[in-house]
């Protein structure tokens, strides 16, 4: 469960001050499933950013499972991250000399899963997200759309109590969207794993049970829907 | 103008064969608006990647303005695409030591255009994609869907006869696509510009004209749409 206060992140260019997300109040649950939508530029990225700590706020506090993010040290954010968090990078961020199945890995690896477990562990969640005999494909060899499931394999694999997706279905046709989404539900429903996306994608807003708008920074506005 | 005949692309993966595209026959006149969709993995950016001689077919044939793009010298298909063709990538490559405005110029200084020319005609593409005030940033330092539009803008920018779009509205919000899309239909209408996009986005497949389905790497269909 995450929850910000008074969130501020300004940019500085120069003398130059951007206000990429203003005052925001935010309080997120165990097992809740909210979409982040807004026009391009309004602040999901940023957001999304500081509530795992790859990026500090200028002001604002922001806890994660009752700690504070914003005056963790950079190791314990890490941690945090390696133990609580998965993340998909809206530019996916695998890394191009492994293969789709070691980038999957990785992190499973930092955790001291040993390699029968995390063998068996990537070749199914890869076959979940249907990318089943791409095990072996570095990502410069692999589509957009698969490079973006491999992104998602690897936030999800070993089971994170909280997951922050930054657009993951951008790069997918509405069919492979929607599987990937029921996959993420069953997770949901069945591990009570916390979801927060940013999306444009209203198939993905479809599948969320809160909407959260941002607008120039702000929140415009935050209501469960159906 | 486009036409492939029989035109085949399998990558070879060690000792696996992997049929991309299968025995494609197109034929895309002057001024035409298509669209190419398809499941994640269909063959769409291999399509456009070979139709822009950035990729060579392994077999068939492909003609730009009469011009057989699979028999054309490196430094001829670098000419081709320098002075007919603009190409917007899946995943924009910009140059992220160069500003935005300095990305779109790129071409042009390539083109020869002169220094205050390129000023003005980068400033104001830069505004008709939305991106006025943003003209000094960096890539890094812009949201996702404002680096797709900077990749949209320095393809357009020095009016090319034929535009090849791979997924160019993917992190972009339906009111920020669809004014993009406005302003791509205003260069169809007015400069008679030919424009092939693949997309994933049903706001974009209804500004074509003509939609190609691709599945497997084969064209299932291709009509022509009200
Ligand atoms: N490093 C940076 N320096 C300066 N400004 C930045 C930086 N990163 C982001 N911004 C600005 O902050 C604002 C919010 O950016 P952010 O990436 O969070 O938007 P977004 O909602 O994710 O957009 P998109 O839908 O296009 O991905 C934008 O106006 C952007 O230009
Ligand atoms: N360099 C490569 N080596 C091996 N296979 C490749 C390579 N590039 C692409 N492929 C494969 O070729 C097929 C077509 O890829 P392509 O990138 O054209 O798909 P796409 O339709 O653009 O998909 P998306 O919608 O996900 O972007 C895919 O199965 C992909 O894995
Ligand atoms: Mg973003
Ligand atoms: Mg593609």
């Amino acid at each position: 469960p995450v929850t910000c206060r008074h969130l501020n992140k300004i940019y500085q260019q120069g003398h130059i001050s951007i206000p990429a997300l203003v005052d925001i109040n935010l309080e997120i649950h165990q097992n809740d499933f909210v979409c982040l939508s807004g026009p391009s530029g309004s602040g999901k990225s940023t957001l999304l950013n500081l509530l795992s700590g790859l990026d500090t706020p200028t002001s604002g506090e922001i806890e994660v499972d009752g700690q504070r993010v914003d005056e963790m040290s950079r190791a314990n954010l890490a941690e945090m991250r390696l133990h609580k968090i998965g993340f998909v990078f809206q530019a996916y961020n695998l890394i191009p000399v492994l293969s789709a199945q070691e980038n999957v890995e990785f992190v499973m690896q930092l955790q001291g899963i040993n390699r029968q477990e995390r063998a068996k562990k990537s070749r199914t969640i890869l076959k979940e997200v249907g990318l089943k005999g791409l095990e072996n494909r570095r990502p410069g060899d692999l589509s957009g759309g698969q490079q973006q499931r491999v992104a998602v394999a690897r936030a999800i694999v070993s089971g994170p109590s909280l997951l922050l997706a930054d657009e993951p279905t951008a790069n997918l046709d509405s069919q492979t969207a929607e599987s990937l989404m029921q996959l993420l539900r069953t997770m949901n429903k069945e591990h009570g794993t916390t979801f927060l996306f940013s999306t444009h994608d209203k198939l993905v807003m479809d599948y969320s049970k809160r909407l959260v708008k941002l607008h120039d920074g702000r929140i415009k506005s935050d209501e469960a829907q159906a």
